[in-house]
């Protein structure tokens, strides 16, 4: 199920991963964000993967959060991409990053 | 057609004209920024309208630009979302709205 699969994912996750969407500006940035620090993510963009509604759903489910870009750093749900500018400016995603051995 | 609809909403308005995506965080800022600013908007959800996709085609011929929000001022064609924050900055956004008798 889309459900196990985001489980799975979430659980496994020992760097950067997002659930975005290829044509969507706010997901760029966030991806923009990891790339100019030379910081690997893992992307899973939704509106290409067949299943990509359902993992959507299952994101809400897991995290509350039923809009892209959804991003975790290791297991820790970061958020959108307000979150992440956010954490960028009062350290938190360092920290974070620091946890799963970047940066 | 969608080519002639759009050209008609161009010549025809006489404030401001945006297409937009309803889930879309970049159209909902340029909303915002008018809606801030004490400013009508007339505002077409493509992802919301029966021939969005041929009105975004339409677009693309009408403007060079395929993308959400695309904005007009009268006759001006404003751009997205970039564009607008940038016109907003310098003043070029105040004097376009001036002319249609905004502001
Ligand atoms: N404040 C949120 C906004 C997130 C948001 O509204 N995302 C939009 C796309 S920009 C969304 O997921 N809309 C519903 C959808 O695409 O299914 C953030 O910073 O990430
Ligand atoms: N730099 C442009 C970005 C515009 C853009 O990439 N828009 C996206 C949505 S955020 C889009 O239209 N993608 C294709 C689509 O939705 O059909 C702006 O500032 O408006
Ligand atoms: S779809 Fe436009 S910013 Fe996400």
């Amino acid at each position: 199920s889309a459900r196990a699969k985001v489980a799975r994912a979430i659980e496994s996750n020992d760097g950067v991963l997002m659930y975005s969407k290829s044509f969507c500006s706010f997901s760029h940035g966030a991806k923009e964000v990891f790339r100019s620090a030379g910081v690997d993510v893992t992307v899973h963009e939704l509106d290409e993967e067949p299943d990509g509604v359902e993992v959507q759903k299952a994101l809400f489910e897991e995290t509350g959060q039923r809009t892209v870009p959804n991003i975790f750093i290791g297991k820790a749900h970061v958020g959108g991409y307000s979150e992440l500018m956010e954490g960028v400016k009062d350290g938190h995603v360092h920290d974070l990053l620091e946890v799963v051995g970047i940066k």
